[in-house]
């Protein structure tokens, strides 16, 4: 199961990408979107930032593997623009999630990607939040109940 | 309010 994680090009936006992309099979990509409405993409490819260009993204030409979904991280009244929704014929699946706040954020992250007990201690750990606080819900925490 | 508030479905198949 690859997911397409789409990220603002912020640092903690990043960090949280490259946090998922170390523990699930991700396309992670990057977005910044200039004053005039110019998209830049970057594709993280193991070890750097490597640019993907509309035309590649759109025909699905910059990856091996591709993804069964899409994951898009907007922030909160910067939507991601309608070029950037990965088309029909290379990924089924889209999800998007409209902020880059910690703790919703990882919230509905690790309820997209089903967190076990770990990866819940391990994002709480990281980002210095209380285990109940992304984990409202108790999912995957046995004692929780 | 509920989190769910920024989730959204695009697209499923």
């Amino acid at each position: 199961e690859v997911t397409l994680v789409m990220v603002p090009r912020d640092e903690a936006s990043l960090q949280k990408g490259l946090d998922l992309a170390n523990r699930y099979p991700t396309l992670l990509l990057s977005y910044k979107i200039g004053a005039r409405g110019e998209v830049s993409l970057h594709g993280w490819a193991g070890s750097e930032w490597v640019n993907v260009t509309p035309e590649k993204y759109k025909t699905g030409e910059f990856f091996r593997n591709g993804p069964n979904s899409a994951l898009l991280i907007e922030e909160p009244g910067m939507p991601i623009p309608e070029s950037l929704v990965p088309p029909v014929d290379w990924v089924e699946s889209v999800y998007k999630i409209s902020t880059t706040d910690t703790r919703p954020l990882l919230h509905l992250i690790g309820q997209y990607y089903d967190f076990d007990y770990k990866d819940w201690k391990w994002f709480a750990n990281r980002y210095g939040m209380d285990m109940a606080s992304i984990n409202p819900e108790g999912l995957n925490i046995a004692w929780y109940h | 309010a509920s989190d769910l508030q920024y989730w959204f479905v695009v697209r499923i198949p």
